[in-house]
C-alpha cells in the first residue's frame, strides 16, 4: 500500500561507508519518485530534495570533521533517511493544532473547500471535539445549494446532541450572522460554519465566501482538503488563501491508502498550519495533527 | 530554423512538469518521455510544439481504445446500473444526471437509494427523484443495502421500467468488510435479475491524484466494474489519472462529469480530454 521509495533509497547506501554526494544522488531520485508517487506537488518536490540535498552533504562535511573521517554509529543509509524524515517533519510542523477565540461572546469557525472533501461531516467532528473540551458549539447549516445538505448537518447534530441552526429563504452571510445572534441567545460560544462545496475559480461563490466573512469576522477559517487530492491541491490552496484569511487547514479521509501528499504542498505554499486530521466517517474520528505519522506516510 | 540542439533539459523539463501536474503520475510520465527523448535523439522532434503534437498523440492512442459510451442495451428490464465509488467522488449527482439524460431519451427510469448509511443520503437522492421525475426506492436509515436493491429490481419489473440506477455509500476500497458489502449488493442484484447488474459505474474524481489508480485496482478486483464517471473536471484539475488506469485495466471511460447541475454530465471523448490536458 505504501510505496517503497523510503526503503529503496535506504537499500542503495546499504554496504556504503560514508555519504558522499555521488550516491545521495541516486538516493534523492528515489525519494523524487517516491514523493511524486504521492501526490506531493512537482515544484515542491524540487525544492524539499534540493534542501535535503544542501542538508545532506552539509553532514557529510560535518561528519567527517567531528568524527575524522571514521565510521558513523549510524549506517549512511539510515542517517540520511533520518536527514528526509527530519526535514518533512520540519516543514510540516510546527504544530499549531489549536483554534482561536475572541474577546466576544461567539466565536466562530468557518469551514471551507472544494466539492465532497468532507466539510458537513468534519463540521460534525469539530463540534463534537470542542464540546468535548468544554465549549458549546452550534452548528450552523450555510449550504443553500447542495440537495439535502441542511438536512444531513441537522441529523449529524442529531446525532451528537448539539444544536443547528438553519434558515429558510436567506443568503449564506445573512444564515452566518443570524447564527451568531442565535447562539449568543441560547448560550453557545462557539459557531461553526458548514459552507457549499465550491470551486475555487467560481467567482459568485468565492464573493459568497469573502461576504460571509466580512459579516462575520471568524477567527477560524479552515479549509478542508482531501487527503486524495493530486497536483491541484496547490492551485486550489492557493486560490482559497489568496481570497480568505486562511487560519489553517483539515485533512480528511487518511483512513484510507492515500498518501496524503498534498498537505506538503499546502503548508509549503500557504505556510499555514494543518490543525487536524479526520481519521473515519465516524463523528469521533478526528485527531490533531501531528507531522510525524503524516510524514512517514508521505515518504513511504 | 531550428538546429540540432534546440531541445534543451529545460524545455523537456518544462513538458514533464506540465504532464505531472495534470496527474498523469510519474511512471506514465517517465514513460512517455523516454519515447520522446528517443525521438529526439533520432532528430525527429526538433521543437517543444513537435514534441507536445507527439505525446498528444501517444496519450490519445490510449485513451481512444478506452473512449466507449454506455449503450443502453437490449435486454429484459430493467437495464440496470450500479454505481460506485469512495466517499465524496459524486455518485449521487450522477445518478441525477444520468437519470435526465436518460428520461429525455424517452426511458422510464427509477432510482434505489441503496446508501443507507450516510446522513441524509435518502434525502438526498429523493430530492433529485423529485427533480428529474424518477420514482425513488428506499427502507429506512440503516437497513440492508441488499435489500434495497432487491426490493428496487422487484419494484422496476412490476412497473416495467426501462432502468433502474442503484446508488451506494461512498466507501474506502480499502476497508474490507464495506468491499464486502459490495460483493453481497451485486450478487443478490444478479440473483435476482439475470444478467444485472449490467453496468457497473466507478465514479472517480478529476481532482483525486495517485490514490485513484489504487482505487480503480481494488474496486475492480472486489466485483466487476463495466464503465467509469470522471467527475469535477471543470475545476483546475486535469484529471490525467485517466491514462494510467486506461492503460492499465482498460475500463471504458463513460462520462464526465462538469458540473453540479442534472445536465452537467457528456459523454467521455479521447480528443477534448487530450486537448485540455494540454491547454
Ligand atoms: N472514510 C472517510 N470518509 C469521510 C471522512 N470525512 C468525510 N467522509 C465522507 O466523505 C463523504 C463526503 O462528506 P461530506 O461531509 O458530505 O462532504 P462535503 O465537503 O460537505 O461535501 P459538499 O458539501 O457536497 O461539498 C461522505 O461520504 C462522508 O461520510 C473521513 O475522514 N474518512
Ligand atoms: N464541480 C462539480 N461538482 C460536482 C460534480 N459532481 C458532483 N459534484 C459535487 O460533489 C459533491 C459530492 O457529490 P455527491 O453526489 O454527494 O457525491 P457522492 O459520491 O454521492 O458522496 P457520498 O455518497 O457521500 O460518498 C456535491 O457537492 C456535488 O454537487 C462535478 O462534475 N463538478
Ligand atoms: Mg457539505
Ligand atoms: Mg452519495
Amino acid at each position: 500500500v505504501l510505496s517503497n521509495g523510503f526503503n529503496k533509497a535506504r537499500d542503495r547506501l546499504r554496504g556504503k561507508i560514508e555519504l558522499t554526494s555521488g550516491n545521495i544522488e541516486e538516493a534523492l531520485r528515489d525519494i523524487r519518485l517516491s514523493l511524486l508517487e504521492a501526490d506531493v506537488q512537482y515544484g515542491v518536490v524540487k525544492s524539499f530534495i534540493a534542501q535535503v540535498q544542501e542538508k545532506a552533504v552539509g553532514e557529510i562535511v560535518d561528519t567527517r570533521v567531528r568524527h575524522g573521517g571514521r565510521r558513523l554509529k549510524v549506517s549512511p543509509g539510515d542517517h540520511f533517511i533520518n536527514i528526509c524524515h527530519q526535514e518533512l517533519i520540519d516543514l510540516m510542523g510546527p504544530v499549531e493544532t489549536g483554534l482561536r477565540f475572541g474577546s466576544r461572546p461567539v466565536s466562530a469557525v468557518m469551514l471551507l473547500g472544494l466539492q465532497g472533501c468532507g466539510k458537513t461531516t468534519t463540521a460534525g467532528k469539530l463540534a463534537r471535539h470542542l464540546a468535548k473540551n468544554k465549549r458549546t458549539p452550534l452548528l450552523v447549516a450555510a449550504d443553500i445549494y447542495r440537495p439535502a445538505a441542511v438536512q444531513q448537518l441537522k441529523v449529524v447534530g442529531e446525532k451528537l446532541g448539539l444544536p443547528v441552526f438553519s434558515a429558510e429563504n436567506a443568503s449564506p452571510p445573512e444564515i452566518c450572522s443570524r447564527a451568531l445572534q442565535h447562539a449568543r441567545e441560547i448560550g453557545c460560544d462557539v459557531a461553526i460554519f458548514d459552507t457549499a462545496g465550491r470551486l475555487a475559480i467560481d467567482e459568485p461563490l468565492m464573493q459568497e465566501l469573502h461576504d460571509i466573512a466580512a459579516a462575520t469576522r471568524p477567527e477560524n477559517i479552515l479549509l478542508v482538503c482531501d487527503a486524495m487530492i493530486g497536483q491541484d491541491a496547490v492551485n486550489t490552496a492557493e486560490t482559497f488563501s489568496r481570497r480568505l484569511d486562511v487560519t489553517g487547514f483539515i485533512m480528511t479521509k487518511l483512513d484510507g491508502d492515500a498518501r496524503g501528499g498534498a498537505a506538503l504542498s499546502i503548508k509549503q505554499v500557504t505556510g499555514k498550519p494543518i490543525k487536524f486530521l479526520g481519521m473515519g466517517e465516524g463523528l469521533d474520528s478526528l485527531e490533531e495533527f501531528r507531522p510525524e505519522g503524516l510524514a512517514s506516510r508521505i515518504l513511504g | 530554423t531550428m538546429g540540432r540542439r534546440e531541445i534543451s533539459d529545460a524545455v523537456l523539463e518544462k513538458i514533464e512538469e506540465a504532464l505531472v501536474t495534470s496527474d498523469l503520475g510519474i511512471a506514465t510520465v517517465d514513460h512517455l518521455m523516454e519515447q520522446i527523448r528517443w525521438q529526439v535523439r533520432r532528430n525527429e522532434l526538433n521543437d517543444a510544439e513537435k514534441i507536445k503534437d507527439s505525446l498528444r498523440s501517444a496519450i490519445r492512442e490510449i485513451l481512444v481504445k478506452t473512449e466507449q459510451p454506455l449503450a443502453i442495451a437490449p435486454v429484459q428490464k430493467p437495464f440496470t446500473i450500479l454505481t460506485i465509488g469512495v466517499n465524496g467522488t459524486g455518485k449521487t449527482t450522477t445518478i441525477a444526471k444520468l437519470a435526465e439524460i436518460f428520461r429525455q431519451q424517452g426511458h422510464t427510469v427509477m432510482l434505489a437509494a441503496a446508501d443507507t448509511f450516510r446522513a441524509a443520503a435518502i434525502e438526498q437522492l429523493e430530492i433529485w427523484g423529485e427533480r428529474t421525475g424518477c420514482r425513488v426506492v428506499k427502507h429506512a436509515p440503516g437497513a440492508d443495502p441488499s435489500a434495497v436493491a432487491f426490493d428496487a429490481l422487484r419494484s422496476a419489473r412490476a412497473r416495467s421500467a426501462d432502468i433502474l440506477i442503484i446508488d451506494t455509500a461512498g466507501r474506502l476500497h480499502t476497508k474490507a468488510p464495506l468491499m464486502e458489502e459490495l460483493k453481497k449488493i451485486e450478487r443478490i442484484i444478479a440473483r435476482e435479475h439475470q444478467g444485472a447488474p449490467h453496468e457497473t459505474l466507478l465514479v472517480l474524481d478529476a481532482t483525486t491524484g495517485q490514490n485513484a489508480i489504487s482505487q480503480a485496482k481494488l474496486f475492480s478486483s472486489a466485483i466487476r466494474v463495466t464503465g467509469i464517471a470522471l467527475t469535477k473536471l471543470d475545476g483546475t484539475a486535469k484529471g490525467g489519472v485517466i491514462v494510467g488506469i486506461s492503460d492499465a485495466l482498460h475500463i471504458p471511460i463513460r462520462f464526465v462529469g462538469v458540473g453540479e447541475k442534472v445536465e452537467d454530465l457528456r459523454p467521455f471523448n479521447a480528443c477534448d480530454f487530450v486537448d485540455a490536458l494540454f491547454d
